[in-house]
C-alpha cells in the first residue's frame, strides 16, 4: 500500500510504500492519550502476476476509541462495530447513515465509510472493489482521515505520526532515472535521503481512477523519514 | 488580481508589469475593470497565469488578453454550447479557464495563456454588479494578491450617488501604519473617489527584499442619504429604478419562534456556537417581542407551550434553558416546523400576541432529515400549506455538508430566505449577524406601485417585509422612452398605521447633477435592470412551479446572452492563440451556483491540491510564486492500494 501525507500548507505531499508478508497487521494511528488505535492488516494478490512482484494491500481495519466504548472491525466483507453491550454489522452493499453516542456513521454503498468520532477523529473507508473473477486482485480498503486536530501530539503510528506535521527541506534537484521523475536530496529529521519526484493516487473523489496526487516518494519502506523501521509497526492483532 | 507563471523545473520568472482595479460604482450598480500586464522574461516561451478573484455576487461581463497587438476577446454563450467545446478540448488534452469558488464570499477567475519570449500580455476581466444594502451600508471588496513587486499598482474607485453620500469609509487587511496614508479619499456631495496606488519601494515587505505587503481584501463602505418617504427613483434612458428605504420608520415588534435542530450530527462545536449565538440573541430581543424555542432531534420538545414575552425574566429564564441543550437523536425537521408553525397560529387566534406584529420562525439546522417525514420536497410542501402565507421561515444552513438548495428552497416557499453558516471560528457572530439583519422590520407587505400604461418589464415589486438597514430595489422600464415622470405610490405596514406614500418621479439630468464628469456608462440603469431580473429570475427557477421553471429559465438565458452576463446558464468563451504546441483552444468562465460553490469546497476539503497542466511532475520551489487560498485545508493522511 502506499502512504501519502499531504501538506496543503507547503503545497506539496510526502510519500512512501510499505509492503510486508500478507498477514502482517501494521499500527497506523495510536493515540494512547484520546484511547485512539487503528490496525491495519495487510493482503496479498492472489497468485504472483508475470512481473514476480507481490503487491500487497489492506483489507481489514480494526479501530478503538477506548473513551467512547467504541470498537470497529472494517474489512473488506463487512463492517461491524461493538459499542459497550451493543453490536451492529453493516454490510458494503446497504447505504446506512448511523447517528450514534458518540459516533456518526455513514455507509455508501460499495463504496465508503465514514466514521466520526466525538472530539477526536474522522476518517473515510474507501472499498475498491475487484472484479471477483481477477486472476490476481482482490478487494481491498483505503484509509484517508479528514480530522485530527483533536488528537493528542503524543499520537504516533505509520500515520498518526505526521499528525502534527513535519518539517524537511528539498534540494539538489537532479534528472532521475526517468525523466519526468527528477530526484532530490531530502533533509529531514537530520538525515539526507535520496527522494524522487512522482505521484500517488487519492481515491476519495473517483474511487474507480483515482487522482494523482505529485509527491516526493521515500525510498525503501520510507526508511529515514518515519521513526524507525517499518517493522517496529508491527503488532500482532488486530486490536 | 495575482499573475503567476507555470511550475516548472527551471523558473523563470515573469514579471508583473501593472495591475490595476478600477471600479466605478453608480447608483450601487458597481462595474469592475480588472488589468493586468505581464513581461515573460525567459527566453523560451512559458505559460503565464492570470488569477483574479471577484465577489460571487457579481456576474463577469468581460474578458479579453491582449498579445503582441492581437486581442482575444471573450464570449458570453449558452452554456451548453460552450461546454461541447470545452469537452472537446480537454478530450483533446488542451486546457481550459475556470472559474472556482474561494472562500465564502468571492470566487476566483483562473486563465493561462502560452507567452512567447520577451513578449507582454495584458488580461482585462470586468465584472459587475448591484451591492446590497445590509446593515446600513454597501460594500465593495477587492481581492489583491499580486505575490510580487508590481511595478504599477492601483486600486481606484469612483462612486456617484446622485441621492447623495451620507459617509465612505476604507480599510485593507494589509494596511498598515505606513501604507494608510496612500489612502486617497475625496467625498464631495454625490460623489467620492478613493484611490491606492503604491509605489514598487512601498509595496515591499523590507527594505531591499522583494516580498510585498499586498496581499489581502480592500474593502470600501459606504452608505446614501435618505431623506423623501418614497425613496429615490432615478429615469436614465428609458430605465428607472427605485431605491426604497425611507427614514424615520420604528420597527415593528416580531413574534418569533426559534427552532433549534439538536439531533446528533449537531454535537460538538455546531451546538457549541448554537449555543452562544442563542444566548447572544435572546439578549438581542426587543421588550415588545414574543418569543418561543422548539429544540429538536427525533423528539420536539419546547421551552413554553406559548410565545412568551420578551421580558427580561423571561429572557433570563431562557437563556438557563438553551444553555442546556445537548446534541443527540435523529433529525425531525417537519415535525418541528409544524410545531412552530400551530404555535404561531394558535396563539394569533387566540389573541396573545399583538395584532400588529411580524410573525417568523428561525430554522437552525444542519439539514439531513432522518426521522418523521423525510422528503425533502414533501416537507417543503406541508410546510408552506401549514404556514398559508402567515409567517416568515429564515433557514439558517449549518455546516459545509448541509443540503443548501433543501432550505433555500423551504425558505423561498415561505416568505423568507436561507443563509449557509459556515463551520469555523466565527460561526457564532455569523447566526447572530443574520439575526441582526432579520430582527427588525419595518414594513411588512410592501407594494411598490408604478402607472401600468407607463411602465412595463418590472422586477419584483411587492417585498413581504423591509428590514432595517437594507433596501427594497424595483426597476423597470419605460412604455415611453420620452417619458421623464410618472406617478409613483408605496404601501406597507408599518407597526402604528399602515403606510402610504405618492409622489412623482423625475428623470435625473446626469449633466447638471456631475457637470465635470464624462458620461459614466451611459446604460448602467438598463443593465441594472437586466441584472436585477436575472438575479430574481435565477431564483423563479428552483421554487416556482414547473412551468414557471421552464420559462424563467428561458428569459433568464435570454437575458444574459443579451447583455453578456455569465450566469449560471452562460458561460464565456476565449479562444487562446495557435502556439507551436497545439492548436486553438477555447478557455471557458463560468457562474457557480450556491450548490457548486458547496461541493467545490467540499472536493477543495478532500482534494485541497493544484491540478497542473504540463506532463512533468510538478515540483513546488521557494522561488516560484505559489497559488493561496482563503483558509488553508487541513492536511490528510491516507493509505491506499496501488
Amino acid at each position: 500500500p502506499h502512504f501519502m501525507i499531504e501538506l496543503p500548507n507547503k503545497d506539496d505531499a510526502l510519500c512512501f510504500n510499505i509492503n510486508d508478508k500478507p498477514g502482517t497487521i501494521f499500527t497506523l494511528v495510536k493515540d494512547t492519550k484520546s484511547g485512539i488505535l487503528v490496525n491495519g492488516q495487510i493482503i496479498g494478490d492472489k497468485q504472483i502476476p508475470a512481473d514476480g512482484k507481490i503487491y500487497t494491500y489492506f483489507w481489514r481495519f480494526g479501530i478503538i476509541h477506548r473513551n467512547l466504548g467504541v470498537k470497529m472491525e472494517v474489512s473488506t466483507n463487512g463492517i461491524s462495530v461493538f459499542q459497550d453491550d451493543s453490536r451492529l454489522k453493516l454490510r458494503w452493499s446497504n447505504t446506512t447513515s448511523i447517528k450514534g453516542d458518540g459516533m456518526d456513521i455513514l455507509l455508501t454503498k460499495d463504496r465508503s465509510l465514514t466514521v466520526t468520532l466525538k472530539d477526536s477523529v474522522k476518517f473515510v473507508i474507501l472499498l475498491h472493489k475487484v472484479w471477483k473473477k481477477h486472476p490476481y486482485h482482490r478487494d481491498y480498503l483505503g484509509f484517508y482521515t479528514l480530522d485530527t486536530h483533536l488528537l493528542s501530539p503524543s499520537v504516533h503510528g505509520l500515520l498518526g505520526q505526521f499528525y502534527h506535521g513535519i518539517e524537511y527541506t528539498v534540494s539538489n534537484l537532479r534528472p532521475g532515472e526517468v525523466p519526468e521523475k527528477p530526484d532530490a536530496t531530502m533533509h529531514v529529521k537530520g538525515r539526507e535521503l535520496n527522494v524522487t519526484r512522482g505521484w500517488q493516487r487519492d481515491f476519495r473523489s473517483d474511487v474507480k481512477n483515482g487522482e494523482n496526487v505529485p509527491c516526493w516518494f521515500i525510498h525503501r519502506n520510507g526508511t529515514g523519514l518515519i521513526d524507525g523501521e517499518a517493522s517496529d509497526y508491527i503488532v500482532s492483532g488486530l486490536f | 488580481a495575482r499573475l503567476l507563471q507555470k511550475r516548472s523545473t527551471q523558473p523563470v520568472r515573469a514579471e508583473v508589469l501593472s495591475v490595476k482595479v478600477d471600479c466605478a460604482v453608480t447608483s450601487r450598480f458597481a462595474h469592475t475593470v480588472m488589468t493586468s500586464t505581464a513581461l515573460n522574461k525567459a527566453n523560451v516561451s512559458q505559460e503565464i497565469f492570470f488569477e483574479v478573484e471577484l465577489p460571487k455576487t457579481a456576474f463577469i461581463t468581460n474578458f479579453s488578453m491582449e498579445i503582441d497587438g492581437q486581442v482575444y476577446v471573450g464570449e458570453v454563450k449558452e452554456k451548453e454550447t460552450a461546454k461541447k467545446q470545452y469537452e472537446k478540448a480537454v478530450s483533446s488534452g488542451q486546457t481550459a479557464g475556470l472559474v472556482k469558488a474561494s472562500g465564502r464570499k468571492m470566487e476566483t477567475f483562473s486563465v493561462s495563456v502560452n507567452i512567447a519570449a520577451e513578449s507582454n500580455v495584458t488580461f482585462v476581466l470586468t465584472h459587475e454588479e448591484l451591492l446590497q444594502r445590509k446593515l446600513g451600508q454597501y460594500e465593495i471588496l477587492t481581492r489583491v494578491k499580486p505575490k510580487q513587486l508590481v511595478q504599477e499598482f492601483q486600486i481606484v474607485a469612483n462612486i456617484y450617488e446622485p441621492q447623495g453620500i451620507a459617509y465612505v469609509e476604507t480599510h485593507a487587511t494589509f494596511l498598515s501604519n505606513e501604507l494608510l496614508p496612500l489612502v486617497e479619499k475625496t467625498v464631495t456631495e454625490k460623489k467620492a473617489h478613493i484611490a491606492f496606488s503604491p509605489s514598487l519601494d512601498q509595496q515591499r515587505k523590507c527594505p531591499g527584499c522583494d516580498g510585498t505587503l499586498i496581499d489581502g481584501d480592500f474593502v470600501i463602505m459606504y452608505d446614501v442619504k435618505r431623506t423623501s418617504s418614497l425613496g429615490d427613483i432615478q429615469i436614465v434612458n428609458g430605465y428607472f429604478v427605485h431605491f426604497f428605504a425611507p427614514p424615520g420608520l420604528s420597527r415593528v415588534p416580531t413574534n418569533v419562534v426559534f427552532v433549534i435542530d439538536r439531533s446528533g450530527s449537531m454535537s460538538g462545536n455546531k451546538m457549541h456556537q448554537t449555543r452562544e449565538a442563542m444566548v447572544a440573541i435572546l439578549q438581542d430581543l426587543k421588550e415588545d417581542d414574543y418569543f418561543a424555542i422548539v429544540p429538536f432531534d427525533d423528539e420536539i420538545i419546547w421551552w413554553k407551550e406559548t410565545l412568551t414575552k420578551a421580558t427580561k425574566e423571561n429572557v433570563t429564564e431562557a437563556t438557563e434553558y438553551v444553555k442546556g441543550l445537548y446534541a443527540s437523536g435523529g433529525t425531525n425537521i417537519n415535525g418541528a416546523l409544524l410545531k412552530g408553525v400551530n404555535m404561531l397560529l394558535t396563539d394569533r387566534a387566540e389573541k396573545r400576541i399583538p395584532e400588529r406584529s411580524i410573525n417568523m420562525i428561525l430554522l437552525l439546522t444542519d439539514g439531513m432529515p432522518n426521522h418523521g417525514e423525510t422528503d425533502p420536497k414533501r416537507i417543503q410542501e406541508n410546510m408552506a400549506s401549514a404556514n398559508a402565507g402567515n409567517m416568515t421561515l429564515f433557514s439558517l444552513g449549518f455546516g459545509n455538508d448541509v443540503d443548501y438548495s433543501f432550505l433555500n428552497v423551504l425558505s423561498q416557499k415561505n416568505k423568507g430566505l436561507a443563509r449557509r453558516i459556515f463551520e469555523g471560528s466565527d460561526a457564532t457572530l455569523q447566526l447572530k449577524g443574520f439575526y441582526e439583519e432579520v430582527s427588525s422590520p419595518l414594513l411588512s407587505e410592501v407594494d411598490l406601485r408604478y402607472p401600468d400604461n407607463a411602465v412595463d418589464l418590472l422586477t419584483s415589486n411587492h417585498f413581504s417585509q423591509l428590514f432595517n438597514g437594507s433596501e427594497i430595489v424595483v426597476a423597470g422600464r419605460l412604455a415611453d422612452n420620452n417619458l421623464d415622470n410618472f406617478l409613483v405610490e408605496v404601501v406597507g405596514q408599518g407597526f402604528e398605521d399602515n403606510f402610504q406614500v405618492q409622489g412623482k418621479s423625475a428623470a435625473l439630468d446626469w449633466a447638471t447633477t456631475y457637470p465635470d464628469e464624462k458620461y459614466i456608462f451611459g446604460d448602467f440603469t438598463e443593465r441594472l435592470w437586466a441584472y436585477l431580473t436575472i438575479q430574481q429570475l435565477l431564483e423563479k427557477r428552483k421554487s416556482g412551479s414547473s412551468d414557471e421553471k421552464v420559462n424563467a429559465t428561458a428569459k433568464a438565458l435570454d437575458m444574459s446572452l443579451r447583455y453578456s452576463f455569465v450566469t449560471p446558464l452562460t458561460s464565456m468563451v476565449v479562444t487562446k492563440p495557435e502556439t507551436e504546441k497545439g492548436p486553438d483552444s477555447p478557455l471557458i468562465a463560468d457562474k457557480l451556483t450556491e450548490e457548486e460553490r458547496q461541493q467545490a469546497e467540499r472536493n477543495s476539503r478532500y482534494h485541497h491540491r493544484q491540478t497542473f497542466p504540463s506532463y512533468n511532475a510538478p515540483i513546488p520551489s521557494s522561488n516560484v510564486p505559489v497559488p493561496s487560498y482563503n483558509a488553508p485545508a487541513p492536511p490528510s493522511y491516507f493509505v491506499d492500494g496501488d
